[in-house]
């Protein structure tokens, strides 16, 4: 069906999370992500990506999250590289 | 530029092609393999490094294994159709899919065509973190992890941007031995373009060549605050972030389901807002939607509308339709006229109607078709523009035209071409764009 409007918001941060600017959400404790936390990222984000930092979700923040990319992380952890290790081996 | 601390610790590579894009017909493997070639040596140019294309028996245990995959495909890293994300590729090491490259087989991968993604320009990207590197926050970096678009038609003569150049120094020194710089020695054996260098098959259109920069849209309607723009066949979809949802057209019957087989044209679109119904004008026909479905009893003749003409005659097709925020009241534009409907409750035509539709001063008087937006604006469409009527606003003293292209679709600025001097002698110069 037409779905409603997407939640611009939470697909924002699901992309801040699965780009490594926001730690993922971890299921043991349901931890919500904070506001601070998320206008940080969006920050950090922008910075990346050459946007003025206005830490909010504006109309050239939102063009950039939608646009194609590579699939890998712009700030990769150590939890990053070994994850991709332990995947395959199992 | 950022690496991730890891490196390859040799320098002669292994590289091969495990499949080769299936959704693009031109792509075929001579092509692939030999932009996949050219993508490595923009790395190999300037290191000491050394890539081998893999012999037969060792396609299987290459370093650098290439493939196009789709959805999930088993590396924790899926796939998500056409846009979004296109490609990826693993760091070098010793686990077991260190280096191996993916790209998202459901992308139009292309080469010297700017209708899809270029493949050369993702994979040299790729490939550079299939060596050791991040994503860079520079401008020029072929490591920017957004697409940039093709990196020029003479893949044979890239150079890597000094961000990246610097990087992959970093981590394997700066080439020393003069004479090779080739993915496959020796030199003389670096493929070329496989011929005709880029062959097209006019009578088997691509979606993806449906050029929305073009305009001439048949339909336009603001739903549920997204902009739709229907041609042919096909329609685009803009959301509330003004952002396209896909270069690429949909097919409109592989969304709108209950409209006849065939149909390749829409005459006019919008939603009514007392149920959020939406409306579909084809010919002298109209359907009734629930969401993305046909309701049950549509199609329903137009006659249904009482569109009858100054002289009398009845509307045959419908131009336009929409909603005009500013009072809530539907117009429909057919033949240089226009009607207007209260549709509350019951649909009924407001008395002294049909108008001129030249009474909408500086904008075209048979539009493709008009939306609004909440603020109440209107705006009409035609060919590859648009004109803002402001909310209320019937005989604005000026309404200044506008590039549907550029606002709308993501399409680059027209370039003016400055030609020479009139030739009566006038002296001024013209001022062409594509829009105007």
């Amino acid at each position: 069906h037409l779905a409603p409007m997407p939640d611009q918001y939470s697909r924002g941060v699901d992309w801040l999370s699965r780009y490594g600017y926001l730690p993922p959400p971890d299921p043991r404790t349901g931890q919500l992500q904070s506001k601070e936390g998320i206008e940080k990222a969006i920050k950090e984000m922008q910075r990346f990506a050459g946007l003025k930092d206005t830490g909010k979700l504006d109309s050239d923040t939102l063009k950039l999250m939608n646009t194609p990319r590579c699939s890998l992380p712009d700030i990769i952890g150590s939890k990053d590289l070994l994850k991709k290790r332990r995947r395959k081996r199992r | 530029y950022a690496t991730v601390g890891l490196r390859w610790k040799k320098s002669e590579l292994t590289w091969s092609i495990q499949n080769y894009p299936s959704l693009h017909p031109f792509l075929k493997p001579d092509y692939v393999h030999y932009i996949m070639t050219h993508a490595l040596k923009a790395w190999s140019d300037v290191t000491n490094l050394n890539f081998q294309a893999a012999s037969s028996s060792e396609q299987n245990r290459a370093d650098i294994m290439i493939s196009f995959a789709r959805s999930l495909h088993d590396d924790g890293y899926p796939f998500d159709g056409k846009g979004g994300t296109l490609a990826h590729a693993f760091f070098p090491g010793d686990y077991e899919v260190a280096g191996d490259t993916h790209f998202d087989d459901e992308e139009s991968w292309t080469y010297k065509d700017d209708s899809g993604t270029d493949l050369f320009a993702v994979a040299v990207h790729e490939f550079g973190h299939a060596l050791g590197l991040s994503h860079s926050s520079t401008s020029p970096s072929i490591m920017r992890p957004y697409y940039q678009g093709a990196v020029g038609d003479d893949i044979e003569a890239y150079i890597l941007p000094d961000d990246d150049r610097h990087a992959i120094q970093s981590l394997y020194g700066i080439k020393i031995s003069t004479p090779t710089t080739s993915p496959n020695k020796p030199t003389s054996q670096l493929p070329k373009p496989p011929n005709p260098p880029h062959p097209k098959v006019p009578s088997q259109p691509d979606p993806s060549i449906q050029n929305r920069c073009e305009g001439g849209f048949d339909a336009v309607a603001n739903i549920r605050g997204e902009i739709f723009f229907f041609k042919g066949p096909y329609f685009w979809r803009i959301q509330r972030s003004r952002s396209l949802v896909s270069l690429q057209p949909a097919l409109i019957k592989n969304f709108w389901m209950g409209l006849p087989p065939g149909t390749d044209k829409i005459d006019a679109v919008y939603e009514r807002k007392s149920d959020s119904r939406i409306i579909f004008f084809i010919g002298s026909q109209y359907w009734v939607f629930k969401d993305t479905a046909a309701m049950s009893g549509y199609p329903r003749p137009l006659s249904d509308w009482g569109l009858i003409s100054h002289d009398g005659k009845e509307a045959k097709s419908v131009e336009a339709a929409f909603v005009w925020a500013h009072n809530g009241k539907t117009y429909i534009f057919s033949g240089g006229e226009f009607w207007r409907f209260s549709e509350a409750e019951k649909r009924h035509q407001d008395a002294g109607y049909p108008r001129f539709s030249s009474l909408w001063k500086g904008v075209p008087s048979n539009p493709d078709d008009i939306i609004t937006g909440e603020e109440g604006d209107a705006y009409f469409f035609k060919n590859n523009s648009y004109w803002v009527v402001k909310s209320g606003e019937l005989d604005q003293d000026s309404v200044t035209r506008k590039s549907t292209a550029v606002d709308w679709m993501e399409c680059p600025e027209p370039t003016p071409t400055t030609l020479p001097g009139n030739p009566r002698g006038r002296g001024g110069d013209c001022n062409c764009g594509i829009s105007g």
